[in-house]
């Protein structure tokens, strides 16, 4: 299976900048239909990740700054990465999706649980 | 690709029921670094489902009560459904897990992202 990431990658991502509200952050999920926000600079270059897990994390533990729930240290994809490769990648760290970045960490993409589900619905 | 839904499936599945706050669900997501619970009722059998989206929902429209914003009409999977099968429904209907019951619409497992990577990482 030589699928690569760029094959069936999502290309119109959402992103947030680094400066969200909580609030506006799970609006913009609300709005879109998507758990995973990628925070970028002004530049459009990877900073960070927020999902639908760390607002509800943020519900639990009655946290109502950004600040407190932003994953900094994302993991990602690069285009031209094998698809097994980034779903082992996303299983090994109990992470549903990968932030597509190019050589200048620029965010390009995005490749989730949808990605997948549509490929094994197609190929299988 | 026969690979079929119990073949792959998680068995131990937190649930909660239906007279749940807001506040613990999110806090059950927390805990046990989940995205997805099945409601279900005092015998198991599947009743809704929140999810960490349905959270987010609730931050960004300010609702309290979870009765707002619990899924109570569930697609699930069967035990013995193929795994392509499973895949399409969640893709068509922009779903990322699907709980897993049996003949008396007993919660027995759960299907999502985890599981379907697990098996793109090691069969690709
Ligand atoms: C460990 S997962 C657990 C919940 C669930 N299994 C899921 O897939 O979302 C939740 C955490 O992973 C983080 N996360 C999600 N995608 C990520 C990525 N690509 N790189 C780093 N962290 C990520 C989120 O910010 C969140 O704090
Ligand atoms: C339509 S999805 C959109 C967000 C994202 N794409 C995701 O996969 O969670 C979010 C909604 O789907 C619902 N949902 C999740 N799993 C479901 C299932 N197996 N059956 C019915 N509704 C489900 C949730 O309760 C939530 O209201």
């Amino acid at each position: 299976d030589d699928v690569t990431v760029s094959d069936i990658m999502k290309q119109n991502v959402v992103t947030v900048t680094e400066n969200i509200s909580l609030e506006d952050a799970a609006q913009s999920m609300f709005d879109n239909g998507i758990t995973h926000l990628p925070v970028v600079s002004n530049h459009g270059k990877i900073r960070g990740i927020i999902t639908s897990w760390d607002i509800s994390k943020a519900v639990a533990l009655k946290y109502t700054h950004l600040d407190k729930i932003i994953t900094k240290n994302v993991l990602t994809a690069s285009p031209d990465e094998k698809i097994d490769s980034a779903a082992r990648k996303m299983q090994k760290n109990n992470i549903s999706a990968l932030p597509v970045i190019d050589e200048d960490e620029v965010v390009i993409g995005i490749i989730g649980s949808e990605e997948i589900n549509k490929m094994i619905g197609e190929y299988h």
